[in-house]
């Protein structure tokens, strides 16, 4: 009598939770824009052996977004997972693993991401702000207001955007925008950009050279302008200043 | 010829009588919820 086919896998076996989190590194590893994603659900897993210690793994994986972007060197389990009230943005991802020797690889990711739905939200917190598109005219206005605000006032390098990675608009009590939005630092100071912006080139793609900003921009009752800026790494060191200073924090 | 013979019905799962305190197994999927169903 042939042997029994082993067990299926269960989605919360150890086996399968070490398969998910090499494929949430992955998708995380791979994914330029936006915000790093955590695991929220295995919702499936399929193996499908190719021989002994070879096998092919496919997981179906539901994921939430965190609070870091994408470039930020903070690791993901020190990676505030956006609550529901925030309105959270899930990942749905289908990956294929393959086992060789007790050693995972991801051969293949594919994940839709989407907003949870403003009803969803409404429902349990009607006043909360919702994510809005990020080419709407509040938010580029926003944007662009934080960035020029925040190149004026600084002494280190003159920052450019990257991208815009999350924007929300809120309109009672107060009418407001919040957005965020990746930066990257130029080879000019802001005091050389002012006379001409247009020669500022962005400095080599390093992880160092790039940051995040978060501004708010309250329009009604009155106006106001908070921006804050952090960067990654080294800033442009200003001639004047000691080498040994400028790995000081921006923020 | 060919005669039909009556059959039992075969016993269903859920009328064996189970060992008290018997927890079914968890489904093996989907797995659990690590921060919150959207």
């Amino acid at each position: 009598v042939p042997a029994a086919p082993p067990a299926p896998l269960g989605c919360d076996d150890p086996e399968s939770v070490a398969a998910a989190e090499v494929a949430v590194n992955y998708i995380n590893g791979h994914s330029h824009h936006g915000y790093k994603f955590a695991l929220n659900i295995i919702k499936d897993i399929h193996v499908v052996h190719q021989g002994p210690n070879n096998d092919l793994i496919f997981l179906e994986l539901d994921l939430l977004e965190t609070r870091c972007p994408i470039l930020s060197p903070t690791p993901l389990e020190n990676c505030t997972v956006r609550s529901f009230a925030e309105h959270a943005v899930e990942g749905d991802c289908d990956v294929k693993l393959q086992k060789v020797d007790g050693t995972l690889s991801v051969l293949a990711s594919k994940c839709h991401s989407h907003a949870d739905s403003s009803e969803d939200i409404r429902k349990v917190c009607p006043g909360c702000a919702l994510l809005a598109s990020l080419n709407n005219t509040e938010v580029l206005e926003t944007v662009s207001a934080a960035l020029n605000d925040y190149n004026s006032k600084t002494t280190d390098s003159y920052l450019r955007l990257l991208e815009i990675g999350r924007a929300k608009i809120q309109y009672h009590p107060v009418h407001s925008v919040v957005t965020e939005f990746a930066v990257g630092a130029t080879n000019c100071s802001a005091e050389e950009a002012k006379a001409n912006a247009g020669a500022c080139q962005l400095l080599p793609e390093d992880q160092s050279n790039f940051g995040f900003c978060t501004a708010v921009m309250v329009k009604h009752p009155s106006q106001d302008l908070q921006v804050d800026c952090q960067l990654y790494g080294h800033q442009v060191p200003a001639p004047h200043t000691p080498l040994l200073s400028w790995r000081q924090d921006t923020s | 010829s060919v005669t039909k013979r009556a059959v039992a019905d075969a016993a269903q799962h859920d009328k064996v009588p189970r060992p008290v305190g018997f927890v079914p197994p968890p489904p093996p999927c989907p797995g659990k919820i690590l921060h919150f169903d959207i």
